[in-house]
C-alpha cells in the first residue's frame, strides 16, 4: 500500500537527493527527508 | 476404473497438417474480430457507433512481460479471496507462534503493539490492522512541519511541474490522472454519482456561530478547535498573511504556476477566508510517495491540520505497489484502486492519496462510513457509470465523488488535526 500526498506549500528550495538535508533558507518549503528513507508516523516530512 | 486404464490400448496418430492450418486460420479469425470489437467499442466510447460498451475497459498497462502476465490476472478477485482468507480464525495455541513467524519475517516490532497478548486477535486480517501503544509515535513539535502520515519508505518526493508527477526518474504522470479533473467544481450537498453521501453522524454548525482567532469553534465530532490550532500556526494579524520572502529566480515559471493554480481551482478569487496565506506568498505543489510494506503499521494519520471538503473514489485495478513494480509500470498509481481525499490546509490545496494493492486492496477512512472499497458492488457501479457516460456521448469521469460540506458548515469540510488518526489498509 501506497500514500501519495500531494500539496501546496510556499516556494522553498527544490528537493536534491544529493545534497539531502541541506537545503537553502529561503522561507519556503525545505525537505527533511530522502529518497529511501524509512519515516514513522508524525516525524516530519519536511517543514515550511 | 483399473481395468479400464490397465487393458485400454492407447494409439498414438500424426495430426493432420490440414487440421493445423485450419487450427491456426480459425485463430487468427478469432483475432482479427476480437480488435475490430475492440476498435467499435472505443469508438462507441467517445461517441461514434451504435452499439454500447457492457463494462468498462480493462486496464491494459504497457510493461515488461512480468506486468504483461500481471494484467491478465483477475486481481480484485483474488484481493478479496485473500482478505476473505485472512480472516479465517487462526487456532488459539497457533495464534502467537504465527504472528511471531510473520513479525520476524516482515519485521514486525511487537513491544509497540498495543495488545500485549497476541491471543487477543484471532486471525491475521486482525493483527495486521493493529493498534500501537500510546506514546510510541510523538509527533514532531514544529507547527510548521508536515507530518509523516504512516510508517514506510520514502519511494519519492519533489516538486510538481507543469502538473506532471515522478514516479521515478524519466517516468511521470499526470496531476490530473492522479486526482482526477481538478477543473473549478465548487463541491455541492449531493452526490455526484451513484455513491451516497458522507457520515451521516458529523455534527452541523449553524450559520449563527460568529468566532473569534483565539476562541474555541466548531465542535465537530465532540473536538473543538481553535483557529491556530486547526492551522498548525500563528494565526496571521488582521487576517493579513505573514509576508514571507520572494525568490526572484521562480518569476520565469510564474505563468506555468499559475496555470497550475488554476487548474486546481486555486485562484485568489475563490481562495475561502481560512486560506489567507497563500494569497501574497508565491506556492508550488509538491508531493511525496510513502510506501507502507507488509510488517508496517497499517493505519494512517493526519499529516497536518487541514479540511477536507470531497473525496474520489477510483475503482481502478489492484496491482502490486511494491517498488519494484513502481520502477516497471508506469502510472502504476493511476492504474490502482485510490480514495483520493481533497480539502485544504494553512497554505492552499491539500490531497491525501491512499493507493491500494493486491494484499491490501481495502482502503478505510474512519470518517466515511458509506465509502466501500474493493468491493463488487463498486465495481459494478462503476461500469455502469462507464456505460451511462458512454450512452451520453461524455467521457467516464474514472471516480465517484462525495462531499464532506455536511460535516461542518462553517468550514466546508472534515476538519482533521495533526496526527489524528484518518483510517488504514486492511487485508483483501
Amino acid at each position: 500500500s501506497t500514500i501519495v500526498l500531494v500539496f501546496e506549500a510556499p516556494k522553498g528550495q527544490r528537493p536534491s537527493f544529493d545534497e539531502g538535508f541541506k537545503g537553502e533558507r529561503n522561507g519556503g518549503w525545505r525537505w527533511n527527508v530522502k529518497q529511501g528513507m524509512k519515516v514513522k508516523v508524525g516525524e516530519a516530512l519536511g517543514f515550511v | 476404473l483399473n481395468s479400464a486404464l490397465k487393458n485400454t490400448k492407447i494409439e498414438w496418430k500424426p495430426i493432420p497438417v490440414a487440421l493445423g492450418v485450419g487450427f491456426l486460420g480459425l485463430y487468427q479469425f478469432y483475432r482479427i474480430q476480437r480488435r475490430e470489437q475492440h476498435t467499435q467499442s472505443n469508438g462507441n466510447e467517445s461517441g461514434e457507433g451504435n452499439g454500447r460498451p457492457e463494462k468498462r475497459e480493462r486496464i491494459r498497462p504497457s510493461g515488461p512481460w512480468q506486468v504483461q502476465i500481471m494484467s491478465t490476472l483477475p486481481l480484485k478477485a483474488l484481493s478479496r479471496l485473500w482478505g476473505r482468507f485472512n480472516e479465517l480464525e487462526i487456532p488459539y495455541y497457533l495464534r502467537v507462534p504465527g504472528f511471531k513467524l510473520y513479525s520476524f519475517i516482515f519485521g514486525v516490532n511487537l513491544s509497540e503493539v498495543s495488545e500485549p497478548d497476541l491471543h487477543v486477535y484471532p486471525n491475521l486480517a486482525s493483527f495486521f490492522y493493529r493498534t500501537l501503544k500510546p506514546g510510541v509515535r510523538p509527533l514532531d513539535p514544529n507547527p510548521n512541519a508536515i507530518l509523516s502520515p504512516a510508517d514506510g519508505k520514502i519511494i519519492q518526493f519533489g516538486i510538481i511541474e507543469h502538473g506532471e508527477v515522478e514516479q521515478v526518474k524519466g517516468v511521470t504522470y499526470s496531476l490530473d490522472a492522479l486526482l482526477g479533473s481538478v477543473r473549478p467544481k465548487k463541491p455541492t450537498p449531493s452526490i455526484t454519482s451513484s455513491e451516497s453521501s458522507t457520515d451521516s453522524t458529523h455534527a452541523k454548525v449553524g450559520d449563527e456561530d460568529i468566532i473569534r482567532a483565539d476562541e474555541e469553534f466548531a465542535k465537530v465530532n465532540g473536538i473543538s478547535y481553535t483557529l491556530p490550532n486547526l492551522f498548525s500556526g500563528p494565526w496571521p494579524k488582521d487576517g493579513q498573511p505573514a509576508e514571507m520572502p520572494t525568490d526572484q529566480s521562480t518569476s520565469s515559471t510564474a505563468s506555468s504556476e499559475a496555470e497550475v493554480r488554476a487548474d486546481l481551482a486555486l485562484s485568489d478569487a475563490s481562495r475561502p477566508w481560512w486560506a489567507p496565506a497563500s494569497t501574497k506568498t508565491p506556492t508550488a505543489l509538491y508531493y511525496c510517495v510513502i510506501y507502507l510494506a507488509p510488517g508496517d503499521y497499517h493505519r494512517f494519520h493526519s499529516p497536518v491540520s487541514w479540511v477536507v471538503e470531497s473525496r474520489r473514489h477510483f475503482a481502478g485495478e489492484l496491482f502490486s505497489v511494491s517498488p519494484y513494480l513502481q520502477r516497471t509500470l508506469p502510472g502504476l498509481f493511476t492504474l490502482n484502486e485510490r480514495v483520493v481525499l481533497l480539502g485544504r490546509w494553512r497554505w492552499g490545496f491539500f490531497s491525501y492519496t491512499p493507493v491500494g494493492a493486491t494484499n491490501v486492496g481495502s482502503i478505510k477512512i474512519n470518517f466515511d462510513r458509506e465509502l466501500r472499497t474493493n468491493s463488487l458492488t463498486t465495481d459494478t457501479a462503476a461500469d455502469r457509470a462507464a456505460v451511462e457516460a458512454a450512452a451520453r456521448g461524455e467521457p467516464y469521469s474514472g471516480f465517484a465523488e462525495a462531499t464532506y460540506e455536511g460535516a461542518s458548515r462553517l468550514l466546508g469540510g472534515h476538519a482533521l488535526k495533526r496526527g489524528e488518526e484518518m483510517g488504514g489498509f486492511q487485508l483483501g
